[in-house]
């Protein structure tokens, strides 16, 4: 919260767009700014009301280095907009630096994520120290189609304005804390020596050598991939790692996401009955590649880069009583299961487990 | 003598720590040299107070975790503080 606790006294408001960048469309503008308002107002009892040529509560224009509020911008990139909290005059107001290339995608800075940051600040809202949060103060790429508002800001701007009239209340995503021990995974790979951990926008990534492990978004390396990866798995001879999600995979070699992804999953040789792969690990020894589907996994050869035949096959039959697989990888010639927030440890030799965890037991918690 | 790259990068990496925090955490601007010495402390303990935020490792010195937050584009919206 802003100190003081600024907020409007009333819930309806007005905003105004004072100028435009020509580096957007006004089409796209406008939209940038229509949507950047309904992600406050979808969970709050707000309402913005647009007005031409008379003062606004909000007002939203493109500014140039000094523009007379006491804090000049700085040029490309570094401060890339400002806000002032809820009052008269300039309060509420958002400006925007002229200088940053504004986009309405992944490239430069995206107007839509930056507005809705800023109107935050608007509204009365300061700075969260959560990294997940929209009201963290450096920027990070979310797909606007994609764009869920966190459960932090959630709650910071319903202690100013309340709930949203809907029946149903709105929640958001939460962001991954390492050391909670009731973290589960998406999906989790090894890569060129590192363990991803995969969790909705997130990942978490943990170098064996160093003992904090790095929260970050997805879309920060990977803007193409999408939130949500389901599975996983390196082929270390190949220095590449496949990504599932749904009935498609990407293909991410070395650091880059190859060109012509996604492609559909049938191409490995999954029946159309498989609409998507829970997980999947890849043993370099053997060169066999294991997907589990269910309560079924199904074996491919690197190879021949085809499906074994005899299978799928029960889980349960040749890796014992693990449950559903969330995610799974292989590292040092031992397997990894992970079922909600338990970890097996596996061990393809003996073909056993040999081991028990909790999920987080990788992170020096 | 001509400042070597060592006391160049030196400098400009103060000039971006005390114009970071003079932006988002309230350093104030106007030093007295002959307060030199109180000058570091204000700085550093405003810049465990950045490394707090940022859950980085609070040291108090400019390392380089701490310079990468420093330069990553962001709101101009102070962290702490009022911004009126």
């Amino acid at each position: 919260f802003t100190t003081g606790n600024p907020k409007w006294k009333r819930n309806q408001l007005t905003y105004r767009i004072l100028n435009y960048t020509p580096k957007m469309t006004k089409d796209d503008v406008d939209q940038a700014i229509q949507k950047a308002l309904s992600v406050w107002a979808n969970v709050t009892p707000l309402t913005f009301q647009k007005v031409e040529d008379k003062d606004a509560d909000i007002v939203i224009s493109f500014a140039y280095r000094d523009h007379q509020d006491n804090s000049p911008f700085d040029g490309p990139n570094g401060q890339l907009a400002h806000a002032f909290q809820p009052g008269e005059g300039i309060g509420g107001d958002v400006h925007l630096d002229e200088e940053e290339e504004w986009t309405k995608d992944g490239r430069g800075y995206n107007l839509f994520i930056v507005l809705a940051h800023e109107l935050g600040h608007s509204l009365g809202l300061s700075h969260s120290n959560d990294p997940g949060a929209l009201m963290y103060p450096t920027y990070s790429y979310t797909a606007p189609s994609e764009f869920l508002l966190p459960q932090d800001d959630i709650d910071g701007i319903q202690a100013i304005y309340g709930q949203s009239n809907t029946a149903v209340q709105p929640t958001g995503p939460i962001t991954p804390r390492a050391c909670d021990p009731n973290l589960t995974f998406d999906a989790i790979t090894t890569l060129r020596g590192e363990i991803i951990f995969f969790k909705g926008r997130y990942m978490l990534r943990k170098h064996p050598a160093r003992t904090e492990t790095e929260l970050n978004f997805i879309s920060l390396f990977w803007p193409k991939l999408p939130s949500g990866i389901q599975a996983a798995y390196e082929n270390v001879e190949r220095d590449e790692v496949l990504l599932f999600k749904e009935d498609k995979y990407w293909v991410l070699r070395g650091y880059d996401i190859a060109p012509g992804y996604p492609k559909p999953i049938y191409r490995l040789g999954f029946p159309k009955t498989v609409r998507r792969v829970n997980a999947a690990y890849s043993d370099e020894a053997t060169g066999k590649t294991y997907f589990f589907v269910a309560d079924r996994y199904w074996r491919y050869d690197e190879k021949k880069r085809s499906m074994d035949h005899g299978y799928p096959r029960k889980i349960v039959s040749d890796f014992g009583k693990i449950g559903r697989v969330d995610a799974v990888f292989i590292k040092d010639g031992y397997v990894y299961f992970f079922h909600g927030t338990t970890q097996f440890q596996f061990d393809p030799r003996a073909k056993q487990v040999v081991g028990q965890m909790k999920s987080i037991s990788w992170f020096n918690c | 003598f001509p400042v070597t790259p060592e006391a160049e990068d030196e400098r400009k990496t103060l000039e971006l720590v005390e114009s970071y925090l003079q932006n988002f955490y309230d350093l104030q601007r106007d030093h007295q040299p002959h307060l030199r010495s109180k000058g570091e402390n204000h700085l550093a303990a405003k810049l465990k107070k950045m490394q707090e935020f940022f859950g980085l490792e609070v040291t108090g010195k400019p390392d380089p975790d701490t310079l990468e937050m420093m330069k990553k584009p962001r709101c101009g919206v102070p962290d702490v503080g009022n911004y009126v």
